[in-house]
This record gives C-alpha cells, sequence and structure tokens, in this order.
C-alpha cells in the first residue's frame, strides 16, 4: 500500500503466482499418474509428435521465460515467504529442511529455487573410481555410446546426435596421437591423418579406443542424461575430479524438458538453449551439457560468473556455431574436483 | 532443466589394472539419484 495508489499490486502478482503454482501441479499430478498407469502396464511411451508441440514452435518461449524470471524476481514482504516456499515445496515436492537459510531470507522465488542446501546434505562419494551424479534428478537414459554418429536415444523411436548436443570438440591437440587409436582389425590412420581428425570423429566412429601399450584398458564412451524436477536442488556440481578445457554456450530455444515434450518434440535436448563443458579426467574425456527449459531458461557458471544467457536476441538461428571460450592455462583449463560446485539452473 | 553427460572409462578387463577396471553403472533408468551419489564405478 503506497501514496500511488498500488493498493492491491503485490497481492495481485501473489495470487495469480498461487494459481499458476497450482494449475501447474494439477497438470503434474496428472501427467505422472498416466506415466505411472503406462509404466505398472510394462508400456514404454514412444516417440509421437503432435498438434501442441508444433504449437509451442510458434510461441515466443525465450520472452515467455524472461517474463517469468521477471515474475518470480518479486520480492515478497517477509511474513508471506515461508508461505509462498511451503506452497511451493508441498506441490513439487522439496525437502524445505534441507535449506542453507530460514525462508524468511529468502527475498524471492527465484532465489528460494536456487537455494544452497546445509552443510552435509549431499555426501559426495570420495572413492576415486566412482563418478558422481551432479545433480539432483531422475535419471532418463544411461548406456555406452556405440557405432558412427553416436546417438542418444531421446524417447523409444527417437534419437538424437551426441556430436550435435555437444558441438566440434576444439582440444585435439590435447589427445596425444599415441592414445588414440582405433579397436584392432580396424586400419589405423597415419599420424598425419590423425591430426587432421576432429576428436569426435575418431572417438564417435569408433567409440572403443585403446593406447598402444597392450596392458592398458580399452576405453568406452559412456552417457548419462539426468533430469531436474522443479522441485529439486537446482545446482551443478563436479561429478569427478578433471580439468575443464572448453566451455561452450548454444543459444537455442527453450522448449519445456518435461516427459510429454521429450516424446512429443524432436531434438529437444539440442535444440534447446545450453551450456557445455568439455574437459579430461582421469580416464580421458568428459563433457557435461546443462540444457535449459522455459522455466528454467538461465544457466549460471560458478567457475565464469560472467557468461549470460537467455538473453534476448532479435534473431535466432540455428545454424549459428556456439560461442566458445577455452580456459586458460591453455591446456590446462580450470580444475575442479568431485562435488565443487559448478553452476546452477535459474528460473527464467 | 536435463543435464547430460558423456566421458571416458575403461570398458574390459586388463591385466594392469584387475578385475575391476571395467565401468559398471550402479543406477538405472528411472532411479531417483541426489548429488555425489555414485552413477558408476
Amino acid at each position: 500500500n503506497n501514496s500511488q495508489g498500488n493498493t492491491f499490486l503485490l497481492p495481485g502478482a501473489t495470487l495469480a503466482t498461487l494459481l499458476m503454482l497450482g494449475a501447474l501441479h494439477a497438470r503434474r499430478m496428472y501427467d505422472d499418474r498416466k506415466v505411472e498407469e503406462a509404466r505398472e502396464k510394462g508400456i514404454e511411451i514412444e516417440f509421437k509428435p503432435d498438434a501442441k508441440a508444433s504449437f509451442l514452435r510458434l510461441l515466443p518461449l525465450r520472452s515467455i521465460s524472461r517474463i517469468w524470471g521477471f515474475m518470480t524476481s518479486v520480492e515478497y514482504p517477509v511474513w508471506m515467504r515461508p508461505y509462498v516456499y511451503k506452497a511451493w515445496a508441498r506441490a513439487f515436492h522439496s525437502n524445505l529442511e534441507e535449506a542453507a537459510l530460514p525462508l524468511g531470507e529468502y527475498a524471492s522465488l527465484r532465489e528460494f529455487f536456487v537455494r544452497t542446501l546445509k552443510q552435509g546434505s549431499r555426501p559426495i562419494d570420495h572413492d576415486p573410481h566412482c563418478l558422481v551424479s551432479p545433480v539432483d534428478g531422475i535419471v532418463l537414459r544411461v548406456g555406452e555410446l556405440k557405432g558412427v554418429g553416436a546417438k542418444i536415444e531421446q524417447v523409444k523411436g527417437f534419437s538424437y546426435s551426441v556430436s550435435s548436443l555437444l558441438g566440434s570438440s576444439s582440444f585435439l591437440p590435447m589427445i596425444e596421437e599415441g592414445d588414440m587409436h582405433e579397436q584392432s582389425g580396424e586400419q589405423e590412420s597415419t599420424p598425419t591423418e590423425k591430426t587432421k581428425k576432429s576428436w569426435w570423429s575418431i572417438s564417435l566412429a569408433s567409440p572403443r579406443v585403446r593406447d598402444t601399450a597392450t596392458t592398458r584398458p580399452v576405453k568406452g564412451l559412456y552417457y548419462c542424461v539426468i533430469y531436474l524436477k522443479p522441485g529439486d536442488y537446482h545446482r551443478i556440481h563436479s561429478p569427478v575430479d578433471w580439468n575443464v578445457l572448453v566451455r561452450r554456450h548454444f543459444s537455442g530455444r527453450l522448449f519445456p524438458l518435461n516427459e510429454r515434450a521429450t516424446r512429443t518434440i524432436r531434438n529437444l535436448y539440442f535444440e534447446n538453449e545450453r551450456v557445455v563443458l568439455e574437459g579430461m579426467w582421469q580416464e580421458g574425456y568428459l563433457a557435461m551439457a546443462a540444457v535449459g527449459a522455459t522455466n528454467i531458461g538461465s544457466i549460471e557458471l560458478v567457475i565464469e560468473p560472467e557468461l549470460r544467457t537467455n538473453q534476448p536476441r532479435k534473431k535466432l538461428l540455428h545454424s549459428e556455431p556456439p560461442e566458445e571460450r577455452v580456459y586458460e592455462p591453455q591446456g590446462v583449463g580450470m580444475m575442479l574436483k568431485k562435488g565443487d560446485e559448478v553452476g546452477a539452473f535459474n528460473m527464467g | 532443466s536435463t543435464v547430460v553427460l558423456v566421458f571416458q572409462a575403461p570398458t574390459i578387463k586388463s591385466p594392469n589394472r584387475g578385475d575391476n577396471s571395467n565401468f559398471r553403472f550402479c543406477i538405472k533408468r528411472g532411479d531417483k539419484i541426489r548429488v555425489g551419489e555414485g552413477l558408476g564405478r
């Protein structure tokens, strides 16, 4: 209530937020039930584009995402904060006891969404042979990449190319020629030919590679896709000790990434805006792609705080190359320890 | 939002590294996982 007469401005915005949360919750419950019923029947959901997915392509999802970010940045009065955040937690199954700060100290929903956790809430498995989860979420896909043009299945009946998701590798000089030999039974390239090939053309055409010394193990290329629900902890941590050499930012669309979207929208993961970190760990190559969505459109990096994603653009061309940064010192990059915070997904 | 991890790891037995050199996922599709929990060894 102020002197200009904007008496009901905040309650109106709050009511709209609460109504939206209610609608989202109802929708989520309905979708979850359908998926659960299908799972119980042993049915694997197949890819099936629909009119709604086509309609989504016409919407200005990036603008919607930024408006959502603006709305969720509205500061609530201190007395109201616990009610709003408890409602959010109830709707999306967040554990409020893990929040690092008292609820009254998060000024806005956006701030609450990227909350840190109390120390010890996420113990890290420090076994040096263990690769840990970088995020809280649900495992959508795991497996080994095989064959020419390695692909990850988005949903039964549709797969996407890993090289399209991650972009072209630019740190070939880091891979010593002696470290990359194609599997026995296939002809080996000459050193000159090898240097002309990109890392991807070697590793994805024949993902199993081995050193000249037969005592060293053959290496495979593996993948893991993890989906973060709205109520999950949204910070990203390092899965192993590794050196991050390159960061790529693909400024793409911002389709939703929920279960329905994965089975109705083609190329969902590599059409969406994303940040890819690429580097080396003790066993070789490692890349991590953080893919944004409509409600969680911007990605923030702890190792590069000046990076801005989900920016307004006059025109968006998907053929545009990603914006790339090679971390200094070249060839060493930024060293991250297992469990270190790498970045966060922000609302809008 | 989604995170995709792609990584190299040992894939067959090796005399130097014993029988544990194979990379094995310790999770499967549909599992809930939290930061710091093992994906594979």
